[in-house]
């Protein structure tokens, strides 16, 4: 399989990488927890949360990519997105996972767990949506 | 001497997606 060239990879998922929660408080990428999301989020005057639970993953025509099917918000709404498979969710009270955790590692050092159907993950959505 | 090196710090939101369909007020 064709490897993703690292500039095509998302920096701050790299382990190590430095984030800063909405108080301005730094963590590593890799020691965020559900909370500081929560929490952040409650600080934020345009974003909030949304839990987007995983309904299908399918293969995708792309190479190293997947199409995985969510249902989003309070109202379920059906979003589809096709994403690379290392690409890695925060799930509520997991952590970071991916459709292929090892390629997760291999390409940003961060260890995740396994993408599930019925896994819960935290999304955003600007308060001002309906 | 070590030269002191910037290190790069990204915001919390940009490490989750934006799903929710668009439609704004």
């Amino acid at each position: 399989a064709s490897s993703t060239s690292p500039a095509a990879l998302p920096p701050f998922f790299m382990r190590g990488s430095i984030i800063q929660l909405a108080d301005g408080e730094l963590k590593r990428v890799e020691d965020l927890r559900t909370e500081d999301f929560i929490q952040s989020a409650e600080i934020s005057s345009e974003l909030k949360i949304d839990s987007s639970t995983v309904e299908r993953i399918d293969c995708s025509p792309t190479p190293n990519a997947v199409v995985i099917q969510f249902a989003v918000g309070e109202l379920k709404a059906q979003v589809c997105v096709e994403v690379l498979v290392e690409y890695p969710f925060f799930v509520f009270g997991q952590g970071w996972s991916s459709c292929c955790p090892d390629r997760t590692t291999q390409l940003f050092e961060l260890s995740c767990a396994k993408l599930c159907v019925g896994d819960v993950c935290v999304s955003l959505t600007l308060r001002s949506l309906r | 001497n070590v030269e002191p090196r910037s290190v790069p710090v990204f915001p919390w939101h940009s490490l989750v997606p934006f799903l929710a369909p668009t439609q704004t007020d």
